[in-house]
């Protein structure tokens, strides 16, 4: 239970980290 | 920037912390004008995520025994869910409006709540886990207190049975704990203590049955035994109790930072 805890903490940040790098990559070009 | 105590943590937070700090910069800085992309796709995959994520949190509130973990758990949850509506609500209204300004400070919000309810979320289990390796130190410790009142042979090898294993689990714990820590000091002191507690082990055994030794030989000296191993007994409970105050610290030393 606690590596998947960790597990899906890290697949969130990643998801969040993708999703603000998305909003950086179209406000660039 | 954010410090966290932990490899896990810090390996799975920090990234995204710099992220969220560069929307903050880019929002104030931007305030552009520039039209926002359709962040449907990538919104659905954070909610997705929220929601494997609460699921898994659910299930170790219910399945765990400690109530601390169990009262403080549910809020990190809400937090990381309520983010992900404001994700939602942003994606939304962009698809709208790409210059929505309420949908940008939505964007900040969520990504912010995200950041902030998952770093709850793993310090609370964390702080769980803590514990569990505390509790068994505190074994240790009552197991040390008996130690001035063992008077026969027979109970100085049940005191030996009984207080090895909690020991070794002690050892293994604090060990594979130190290893995880981000902050230097913090992992010296509980290498140093760790290494104490296992040098003194041996010798306080040795001076409990030269105490009982003595005790059953007319009792010359027995004053000096039992101080010697009093003595012992002290300073390995000073270690361990040391042990358990650097365990809970999650405090970063401001002066080694400077």
């Amino acid at each position: 239970n606690a590596s998947e805890m960790v597990r899906q903490a890290k697949i969130l940040a990643q998801a969040t980290s993708h999703l603000i790098q998305s909003i950086k990559y179209e406000a660039e070009t | 920037m954010p410090v966290f105590h932990t490899k896990t943590i810090e390996g799975i937070l920090e990234p995204v912390a710099q992220q969220v700090s560069r929307l903050v910069i880019m929002h104030e800085e931007a305030e552009d004008g520039n039209a926002m992309p359709d962040l449907e796709k990538p919104v659905m995959a954070v909610s997705k995520a929220v929601i494997n994520l609460v699921k898994v949190g659910r299930e170790t509130i219910n399945s765990s025994d400690d109530p601390i973990l169990k009262q403080d758990m549910p809020a990190a949850l809400h937090r990381v869910e309520s983010a992900a509506k404001l994700l939602e609500e942003a994606s939304s209204l962009l698809k709208s409006d790409p210059y929505s300004q309420p949908a940008r400070k939505k964007l900040i919000e969520g990504a912010r709540g995200i950041l902030q309810g998952t770093s709850a979320l793993l310090l609370c289990f964390d702080e769980s886990e803590v514990r569990k390796i505390i509790r068994e130190c505190k074994k240790v410790l009552d197991y040390l207190a008996v130690a001035e009142v063992i008077e026969t042979m027979e109970d100085l090898v049940q005191f030996v049975k009984d207080l090895s294993p909690c020991l070794t689990r002690v050892s293994r714990d604090v060990d594979g704990r130190q290893q995880e820590l981000t902050h230097q000091v913090h992992r010296e002191i509980l290498m140093r203590c760790l290494e104490g507690v296992k040098t003194l082990s041996p010798i306080l055994i040795c001076s409990m049955k030269i105490f009982i030794q003595i005790f059953h030989q007319g009792g010359k000296g027995i004053a000096e035994a039992a101080e010697n191993r009093n003595y012992l007994a002290g300073r390995m409970t000073d270690e361990i109790n040391e042990i358990i105050r650097v365990l809970q610290l999650t405090t970063y030393d401001e002066e080694e930072w400077d």
